[in-house]
Parts: structure tokens; C-alpha cells; sequence
């Protein structure tokens, strides 16, 4: 089960780990940065919205290898998805970023909070202003925006401080897309067992390599759920100011999720 | 719940890996 676990979670990585850790000094530059926050907000949710739904694109693909996900009814593939895909990318982001510079792997290089600015705010360009330091809040249009992404670092630099193995990781997501305790499950039992399995096997693996105390150190399973809501929350106040984009401009896959 | 994921759904449903 082990190996399942890791050779699934490699299999559908889009990135190997030394890759990003031979790049993570290759931030972007500060015009580069510039052009991210001169976007108008819809178009950097757009962006973000379709890089996340590659991310789960890839959640679905290592669900699909992991032993026994299959064997469940397609409902239950359908709630662990729907309700583990975005907690799946959110822990997979600690192998993406650099917690020593507080940036992350997106398009191609590595950014800090300031590369998502547009996301919560109108982006400069066609109004005749200059940097976006010193914006008055007035401006901040999703003010809760930066919280979210603030947060989603946060999250980020808590997991990476933990040092965890890529077979860590790999059972981490797998623990958070194989959860009996999502709502609407039909065949939860079916869930529980296929969860236990992968407990045990973690454990196992933490005992052969001296990590058990990891299991103490890692961040409460609450913390990802409130990642969530808060990125629907942010999402609902996108929808309210352009009430007119979301059905076409969104990945079907991320509109039919969130 | 198919119906209303038929992307999902269709992810699924392309080759069992």
C-alpha cells in the first residue's frame, strides 16, 4: 500500500521534487511582478481559477491509481472529490514552495504573496496609476482576498517547516481525499476501511523512519476546511461584482466543483 | 450527483489506471 501511495502520487505530479527545489531561487522579476498585478481582477481570477483546476485535474489522476478508490460506488469518488480536491492541492503546495523566501511555483517561476494582488483588487493598468503600494483600501474591492491568500501561504510554510518525505506528503493526501467523515457518503463503511488501511500503513512507515512525532506536529485537519470556505466565500464575493462572468469564463471542471 | 458532475464524472470514467 506503501508503494501504491507514493508511485500514484508521483505518477500524477506535474513537477518532481528536485526540480523544484533546484528552482526555488527563481523568482519572478519585479517587472514580471508588475505585469501579474497590472491584470484586472477577473482576469487573475481566471488565471488562478485554471491553474488550480490542472492542479485537480492531477488530485483526480492520483485518486484514480490509489488502491481501492475505484472499487467504491462512483457517488462516493464523486464526494471524496469534491469535497478533498482543493485540501489535496493545498498540501501538495508545501513541495512548491520556498518557505525560506515565502513564494510559490506558479507559471513557471516562484512568487510571493504580491504576485496574487490582482485577486482581491481592479489591477492599474487604464487608470493612470502608478505601484500599487500606497492603495487606498477604498480600492480593495475583495478585501478578504489577501487574508485567503495570506492564509494558503501560512498553511504552506507550517507543512514545509515539518520537512515531510515525498511519501509523507503522498500519504497525506491520500488521507485527506480517503476521509469516512465527508458528508453524503453512501457507502461510508466502505471509506472507513479503505481510510484505516492507509493509517495503518502511515504509521508503519513513520515507525520505520523514526518520524512518529509527525503525526503531533501536523496541522489540524480544521485548518484546511476553513482554507476552503474561505476561498468559496472569496469566490461568492468575486461572482457578486461580475455577476455576469462566471458561467463562461471559468474551467468547467472549477465551475461544476466550487 | 453524476448528472450534476459530469465532468468529474467523465474524468472518472477514462481509463481506470
Amino acid at each position: 500500500l506503501t508503494q501504491n501511495v507514493l508511485k500514484s502520487y508521483l505518477e500524477t505530479c506535474a513537477q518532481r521534487t528536485e526540480e523544484l527545489q533546484r528552482r526555488r531561487w527563481e523568482t519572478f522579476s519585479s517587472q514580471e511582478v508588475c505585469a501579474y498585478q497590472r491584470q484586472s481582477m477577473a482576469e487573475m481570477w481566471q488565471r488562478c481559477a485554471g491553474r488550480l483546476t490542472e492542479a485537480i485535474q492531477q488530485v483526480v489522476e492520483f485518486a484514480k491509481r490509489l488502491q481501492g478508490f475505484m472499487d467504491l460506488c462512483q457517488h462516493d469518488q464523486i464526494v471524496l472529490l469534491k469535497a478533498g480536491a482543493l485540501e489535496v492541492v493545498l498540501v501538495g503546495m508545501c513541495r512548491a514552495f520556498n518557505a525560506d523566501n515565502r513564494t510559490v511555483f506558479f507559471e513557471g517561476k516562484y512568487g510571493g504573496t504580491e504576485l496574487f494582488r490582482a485577486l482581491g483588487r481592479a489591477g492599474d493598468s487604464g487608470r493612470g496609476r502608478g505601484q500599487a503600494e500606497g492603495t487606498a483600501s477604498d480600492e480593495e474591492l475583495l478585501p478578504g482576498c489577501h487574508d485567503l491568500i495570506s492564509s494558503i501561504f501560512d498553511f504552506a510554510q507550517s507543512l514545509c517547516a515539518l520537512h515531510c518525505s515525498d511519501s509523507e506528503v503522498a500519504f497525506l493526501c491520500a488521507l485527506v481525499l480517503l476521509n469516512a467523515s465527508r458528508p453524503w457518503l453512501q457507502e461510508q463503511a466502505k471509506v472507513a476501511v479503505l481510510q484505516g488501511h492507509l493509517e495503518v500503513a502511515f504509521r508503519l512507515l513513520l515507525r520505520r523512519t523514526q518520524r512518529e512525532e509527525l503525526l503531533a506536529r501536523l496541522p489540524p485537519a480544521g485548518r484546511l476546511r476553513a482554507l476552503c470556505s474561505q476561498h468559496l466565500e472569496q469566490l461568492q464575493a468575486f461572482h457578486r461584482l461580475h455577476p455576469g462572468l462566471l458561467p463562461a469564463a471559468f474551467p468547467p471542471l472549477y465551475r461544476e466543483l466550487f | 450527483l453524476q448528472e450534476k458532475h459530469r465532468i468529474l464524472h467523465k474524468l472518472l470514467q477514462n481509463g481506470n489506471s
